[in-house]
């Protein structure tokens, strides 16, 4: 099972994981 | 004579070493551009269709009842040891341990996790919805998503037309309007893709504050995601049965969707009665899909649980 996230977000927006990385809920995904 | 004789015996001597060692270094040659192009390497239609040819909906609803049957208590530690040793199960997060406790292989997949086993990021505008792995993210140039590296699907194709911007009484010419308007001069799209390994906690929460304006349920196919399968099938999560939430958040924009699989192929939204997935559809258009407005007030507190993935 997969889950996709597709948003708005501002240019500045940086994601702080990267592909491969395995997360946890509530885990921080990106900053403004 | 005696040359075109020396000449015959050298070429019977060494020719077949000359083609060994040619061979070999082809060889090699043709190794190394497989590793090279393996994530390059995607299936083609033909290959497409034959996967699509498979009863994967048949094999996902009887595994679903098999993994639904009543396991006896006696077995229990054995069924579900088994299925944690081999899938990595972290069984001391989970708020019954005692694998006696969980009826059936489904009531384990979907156990609940101990409370305060998973802090939520009070200052991140967005967190992860789910334990897992992340198979791709980054932004979403020109109405088109990124499946991996140089594989690319429409945005178009994965949400559908788009409706929900009528419905909210929004300006909606076409679909390339409604995605412009969706995204102003000082934003863009990004999108985000993560992987729910079988032995993970199977559980979703919602990634932020965001208001859900829209349900929409395409009735897809069922095939495998794991990161083999979404590296070498172009646009799959356009293709599979999947749920999504279209909605507003701080920033403008925002969607969660939900892709089900072969093993697991029933979303449940808790608070969505009426969504029923992996049905049987028959002769219907496997594509078509199913919307259904959300009233105002519904809205996801990031962290909020909102669903699971289930068995089947």
């Amino acid at each position: 099972s997969t889950i996709v996230l597709l948003f708005e977000a501002p240019v500045g927006f940086e994601f702080k994981v990267k592909p491969g990385q395995k997360i946890k809920v509530g885990q921080c995904l990106g900053h403004i | 004579g005696n040359a075109l004789l020396r000449w015959t015996g050298f070429l019977l001597k060494w020719a077949p070493v000359g083609i060994c060692v040619f061979g070999a270094i082809e060889w090699q040659l043709n190794k190394q551009n497989c590793i090279k192009n393996r994530t390059l390497h995607t299936a083609t239609q033909f290959q497409s269709k034959i996967y699509s040819l498979l009863p994967l909906r048949l094999i996902s609803r009887c595994w679903g009842w098999l993994a639904s049957c009543y396991v006896p208590e006696s077995v229990r530690p054995f069924i579900f040891g088994l299925y944690a040793n081999t899938f990595k199960v972290n069984l001391g997060e989970a708020l019954y341990p005692d694998l006696k406790h969980y009826k059936t292989l489904a009531e384990f997949f979907t156990r609940p996790l101990r409370d305060g086993v998973r802090t939520i990021d009070a200052d991140a505008p967005l967190i992860s919805p789910a334990d897992g792995k992340i198979l791709h993210l980054g932004k979403a140039c020109r109405s088109l998503i990124e499946q991996v590296k140089g594989v690319n699907y429409n945005i178009a194709d994965f949400l559908g037309p788009t409706t929900w911007l009528r419905e909210s009484k929004q300006n909606s010419n076409n679909d390339m309007n409604a995605l412009k308007y969706a995204t102003n001069d000082s934003t863009i799209l990004y999108h985000c893709v993560i992987y729910l390994a079988p032995g993970d906690y199977h559980r979703f929460h919602s990634p932020a504050n965001f208001d859900p304006l829209f349900r929409r349920h395409f009735t897809g196919d069922l095939f495998s995601v794991s990161p083999r399968i979404a590296t070498w099938l172009p646009g799959l999560f356009c293709l599979n049965e999947r749920v999504l939430y279209v909605g507003e958040w701080e920033h403008g924009f925002f969607s969660f969707t939900a892709v089900g699989a072969t093993n697991v192929g029933s979303v449940q939204i808790f608070m969505d009665a009426e969504l029923k997935t992996n049905q049987w559809v028959g002769f219907k258009n496997p594509r078509s899909f199913y919307d259904l407005t959300i009233d105002h007030g519904n809205f996801f507190k990031k962290g909020d649980l909102i669903g699971q993935f289930n068995m089947g």
